[in-house]
């Protein structure tokens, strides 16, 4: 697997930053 | 018989706030606000029938188990929680919302994702805190990566952002870094925003507007 670019890129992809979940029904 | 019909009198959980003034005050029209009404009806009384978001209640509704403890999600849930009281208030979500919103300039959201990333609150993502963060995300996907390759990670991180080499990356550095790197703020966008009326259409049945 290539080593993404920057640590930022990895940490955005967090679940817990993905908040379209809450408009889930 | 002079009696006031019950069905009109709304009572509203504390923190709640005048929608014509949250929308003067946020992205969203007056409608849009009594349509997040609607979900944070939903997200507030899903545990702790209060009317106010708990963590667990936020937990709940980005993961579906309210146990799952995630630093990410902590980070929001402190950040939208502007009078930092372990509840987020309707005014609070709303407010916080807006900065997802696809109109909200990006100044605001990269100021958002600043403090989001900021994690001890001291004005400056710190090496340490960045380092914290990539493990955090490793651990909850299942990913193992060796200490040297997140330490390169980091490394290379601030060999990119860290402008004027002080081992910290500050505001003006992160807006610089997000510049080259718009995928960034990428998630600091809800599309869903836009149609926020029409995914929750029963505002319109319990609006007092619509009175």
């Amino acid at each position: 697997k290539p080593v993404p670019m920057n640590a930022f890129d990895l940490i955005s992809t967090s679940q817990g930053l993905n908040l379209g979940t809450l408009f889930e029904k | 018989m002079g009696c006031v019909s019950s069905k009109h009198v709304v009572k509203h959980p504390p923190g709640y706030e005048d929608p014509v003034i949250l929308a003067s005050e946020t992205a969203f029209t007056v409608h849009e606000v009594e349509a997040l009404y609607e979900l944070f009806k939903k997200l507030s009384f899903s545990i702790i029938k209060d009317g106010l978001i708990h963590k667990e209640e936020f937990q709940l509704a980005l993961f579906r188990n309210s146990n799952r403890k995630n630093l990410f999600a902590d980070r929001v849930f402190d950040l939208f929680d502007i009078k930092n009281n372990g509840v987020i208030e309707f005014g609070e979500f709303v407010r916080s919302l807006s900065i997802f919103h696809p109109n909200t300039p990006k100044a605001e959201k990269i100021a958002f994702a600043f403090k989001l990333y900021d994690l001890r609150q001291t004005g400056y993502i710190e090496r340490e805190e960045l380092k914290e963060m990539v493990l955090a995300l490793l651990d909850e996907s299942d990913v193992f990566l060796s200490n040297d390759i997140v330490e390169t990670i980091v490394g290379n991180t601030f060999v990119q952002a860290d402008l004027n080499g002080d081992g910290k990356i500050d505001l003006d550095e992160w807006r610089e870094f997000v510049k080259k790197n718009p995928s960034l703020i990428r998630n600091m966008t809800l599309p869903y925003l836009k149609d926020i009326s029409m995914a929750f259409p029963s505002f319109v049945m319990h609006s007092e507007g619509s009175d």
